[in-house]
């Protein structure tokens, strides 16, 4: 139980502005997928092909954003733009769905059912599960300083995951990590 | 002075390089940790925190070849991990945190850890909540390389599984560490299987052992049924065996046949007498003998410092080894046996020529587990052909010594951990 001083427990109650929002509908769940790399950010424009601009989540994410993605907030607004259409309907957001229901051990369905929310709404860790497409490792020779250290780590996380887990393999690092610049 | 900032960069490339095994992550075998003064949680006091932090580090020390030291001092640039709580937008994070509930952290590759302190973290012996130890192995592990993984049981799945037992790094996320980080290596004093009499809860006599790796000043069990050490092992020498040398002994050799059960500990030129019933060495035995003692006196004959020795209970005979030569002593006439010393060679043969430890053995170890001698010399080990062996493959030699291996890829895990983390 958390500690608390005040007979109503009103120290330890967490406001509600401090409370994740859950994932109840479609819009939410395909920024989840997004955010947790079951999407490609490229991927999920091309369906909307009148934003140019990343969503908030990948950009902001701290394991996948490459220097090409410019504001990220503003990718966020365009998530919610794109959710006026109807994701179901996308097929990439179904495959992507049912991906994440495999992984999850859960009936592999493509449609947002419960269950499936119950996991997506589940206390996570923040980093993606999957990592994203190759062409983050060009960007792995990006400087070396700690504002950068996001670009140089996603690649090589791009990497660890290939050793180690073959369905999410993706094409191997490209070579040469060294202190190009 | 013009060229501060380049080594400032070559210093901080270096870290992070290739690890042992050729992959990428960090090439330094001890990384320094902090959890920053902006970053304490609000929930746990600041001791407590950096007590989890300090354990969560140790248990990923306990199965890679890395170690973890908490540094308060150094200039923040020195320090590998930093880590830290926040709510929402924190610490100059890219990504804010979204509140309680779902993320609860994130961390970054050879970086820094971020908890959402709006969690519920709870200190290992914690009710509900989540248990800020388990998700602090998580995050470290992303920092050394891991990614997610799928499988029930791996510390590194995504979503928090609550724990309803202490939790361990498993198998299989051992093996995805150590892929990235190699094998743990390193030379031991002596290995020995432990034998003692112990009293069912019926009250049957029962005879046990336990296999004990000694380097340096500490030690490890190895649950030879496991393949792995006991978790939560180094442990200093002196908590485990009080009263022989705390910085390490030479040998250990058990005595054993149907006139005699004693358990020697060997250092320098003295060996005391271990009292396993009551788990202590003996200042004076059964038969008056004080302890420490001479080895002169009670192996006449035999040179000491000796590299290590080992009981052979085919023949009833101590094999003393000392450089290149091997010393054998009868312990039922109480003498050094005629013929000796003799080369090592010259008593186990090599069974490949050329693949031999020649001399300046680390350990010789009788194992029960596998009813055969080994020798261990750096990182590998020779195994001395047994009777089953010979019953298999009759043109093996007596006594040969067959082709080296690793240790590590025979005695799982057995892996340092820093001196700071060693008392947990």
């Amino acid at each position: 139980e958390r500690i608390f001083h005040i007979r109503d427990h009103s120290d330890v109650l967490i406001p509600a502005s401090h409370q994740a929002e859950l994932i109840i509908d479609k819009g939410s769940a395909q920024q989840f997928l997004l955010k947790y790399g079951f999407m490609r950010p490229g991927s999920w424009e091309e369906s909307q092909s009148d934003t140019a601009l990343v969503p908030a989540a990948a950009s902001t994410a701290p394991f996948d954003m490459t220097p090409l993605i410019q504001e990220g907030d503003s990718g966020s607004r365009a998530g919610k733009e794109s959710a006026s259409k109807d994701p179901a309907e996308n097929p990439t957001f179904i495959s992507a769905l049912r991906d994440f229901q495999e992984v999850s051990g859960l009936r592999v369905t493509g449609v947002l059912d419960d269950a499936t929310k119950a996991a997506m709404n589940k206390p996570r860790c923040g980093v993606p599960d999957k990592a994203l497409d190759s062409n983050v490792t060009a960007t792995a020779n990006a400087t070396d300083t700690r504002l950068n250290q996001t670009l140089f780590i996603s690649t090589t996380a791009a990497g660890a995951t290939r050793g180690l887990d073959s369905t999410h393999s993706r094409d191997g690092p490209t070579g040469s990590l060294g202190p190009e610049r | 002075r013009k060229r501060f900032l380049e080594t400032l960069l070559l210093r901080k490339r270096r870290r992070r390089d290739l690890t042992g095994a050729g992959q990428v992550g960090f090439s330094k075998k001890v990384l320094k940790w902090r959890l920053m003064g902006e970053g304490y949680s609000s929930q746990l006091s600041i001791d407590e925190q950096r007590y989890v932090f300090k354990l969560a580090f140790r248990m990923w020390s306990e199965v890679c070849p890395v170690e973890f030291e908490e540094d308060l001092t150094s200039p923040l640039f020195e320090i590998d991990v930093r880590l830290g709580f926040g709510t929402g937008r924190h610490l100059g994070c890219a990504q804010s945190f979204d509140g309680a509930g779902r993320e609860f952290a994130h961390a970054w590759f050879l970086g820094d850890i971020h908890f959402d302190d709006d969690e519920h973290f709870t200190a290992p012996s914690g009710g509900n909540g989540i248990s800020l130890l388990k998700v602090a192995v998580h995050e470290i592990g992303h920092v050394l390389g891991l990614p997610h993984i799928y499988r029930g049981g791996s510390i590194m799945q995504p979503s928090y599984v609550p724990q309803d037992s202490a939790f361990e790094i498993d198998w299989m996320d051992r093996k995805a560490i150590q892929q990235l980080y190699g094998g743990c290596k390193g030379r031991f004093n002596t290995v020995f299987d432990w034998v003692r009499k112990e009293r069912t809860p019926y009250g049957e006599l029962v005879i046990r052992f336990n296999t004990y790796f000694i380097r340096d000043s500490w030690y490890w069990l190895y649950e030879n049924r496991s393949n792995r050490t006991r978790y939560g092992d180094p442990i200093a020498l002196q908590v485990g065996w009080h009263g022989i040398p705390s910085d390490g002994v030479d040998a250990y050799v058990h005595v054993w046949d149907w006139r005699t059960d004693a358990a020697y500990f060997f250092k320098g030129t003295q060996y005391w007498r271990y009292d396993s019933e009551n788990d202590q060495v003996y200042t004076q035995d059964s038969e008056g003998q004080r302890y420490p003692r001479l080895i002169s006196e009670g192996f006449p004959g035999i040179p000491s410092p000796i590299n290590t020795a080992f009981y052979n209970r085919r023949d009833s005979r101590i094999y003393f080894f000392k450089d290149l030569h091997v010393y054998s002593f009868d312990v039922r006439t109480n003498k050094k046996v005629n013929g000796f010393p003799m080369r090592i060679t010259d008593v186990f043969p090599a069974v490949v020529p050329g693949d031999h430890p020649i001399g300046n053995l680390d350990v010789a170890y009788f194992s029960y587990t596998h009813n055969s001698i080994f020798f261990l010399k750096g990182s590998h080990f020779w195994k001395v052909v047994s009777s089953q062996d010979r019953r298999q493959n009759p043109s093996l030699p007596y006594n040969g010594v067959l082709p080296r291996k690793d240790i590590d890829s025979h005695w799982f895990d057995i892996c340092n951990v820093h001196m700071s983390t060693l008392k947990m």
